[in-house]
């Protein structure tokens, strides 16, 4: 039984899975000398699905700018046609000859080639949907290299404005990509680098103004508020870094994966 | 979420072409 990272694939794909698993026994049991009935009607609405899937994944294609689902999922699609491809000769054979065994193992084989096309389909998609959440950690990331340019109080109120709905944004996805996360201790990880932004942006805001109006006042300290703006800075760059990386991460990452 | 929705309806469709198969291999045993 295959193992899937999100709850989305998990729900999507685990229960023909186990189907598909069951087939394969089925067949192997020997049990499948018997006659099959006409499989012709559920196939055509296997067939029409596919047939949506493919027009749908080749428009998602060609909206997308992310170079690497246009590579990835025309393959998958092609893997999915061709298993629903082996499904309609599968039927038509057992039309022909109703115990036909070469006509059961393309029936296998199509399930399994749905399944694992499918499957690769769903995980290039989700490959994309990680690209965008690390897409906004970017974002956040080059608003955060640029701090040390802030010197007025007018350029800090415009720095807040722009960096504000970025990390907010980015925080919401990485949040939610948490929740999708079927590995614990990712999903923990994930937990405490948001904790700690959420916690060292408060901090981050004031360690700036200090910054700012030490700097316009002319007064001392100037000094020590811009090692306390640089230390919030690397703490909160060093998170985000963190939740990339972990975005990164599949189930098979990591060893105490159960 | 078209994209979901038509993996969803693919892998229905299978779900329920297996059952037929394998239901009619259990009855038939």
């Amino acid at each position: 039984m295959p193992t899937f990272h999100t709850k989305t694939i998990e729900t999507i794909l685990e229960p023909v899975a186990q189907q598909v698993s069951k087939l394969v026994i089925l067949h192997e049991e020997g049990e499948d000398g018997n006659a099959m009935p006409d499989l012709t009607r559920p196939v055509n609405v296997v067939k029409k699905a596919v047939d949506n899937l493919v027009k749908v994944g080749y428009e998602t294609v060609s909206c997308s700018e992310d170079n690497l689902l246009k590579h990835d999922m025309p393959p998958a699609l092609s893997r999915v046609e061709e298993a629903s491809m082996l499904l309609v000769n599968a039927a038509s054979m057992l039309l022909d000859d109703s115990r036909s065994a070469p006509a059961r193992k393309k029936l296998i084989d199509g399930s399994r080639g749905i399944l694992h096309g499918t499957s690769a389909l769903l995980l290039a998609f989700d490959e994309s949907e990680v690209r965008k959440i690390i897409r906004k950690c970017k974002t956040v990331l080059e608003y955060l290299e640029i701090t040390e340019v802030i010197s007025t109080l007018e350029d800090l109120v415009k720095y807040i404005e722009t960096l504000s709905p970025n990390l907010t944004s980015m925080i919401k996805s990485v949040e939610s990509r948490e929740r999708e996360l079927m590995h614990q201790a990712h999903r923990e990880m994930l937990l405490r680098s948001v904790d700690d932004i959420r916690n060292y942006t408060n901090l981050f805001v004031n360690t700036l103004k200090i910054f700012v109006t030490a700097k316009v006042e002319g007064q001392f300290g100037i000094e020590n508020a811009q090692h306390n703006r640089d230390y919030v800075v690397k703490k909160m760059t060093s998170e985000i870094n963190e939740i990339i990386r972990v975005l990164r991460l599949t189930s098979h990452d990591d060893d105490d994966w159960d | 979420e078209q994209i979901l929705s038509a993996a969803r309806s693919i892998i229905e469709a299978t779900s329920a072409l297996i059952k037929a198969a394998t239901f009619a291999q259990k009855e038939l045993v």
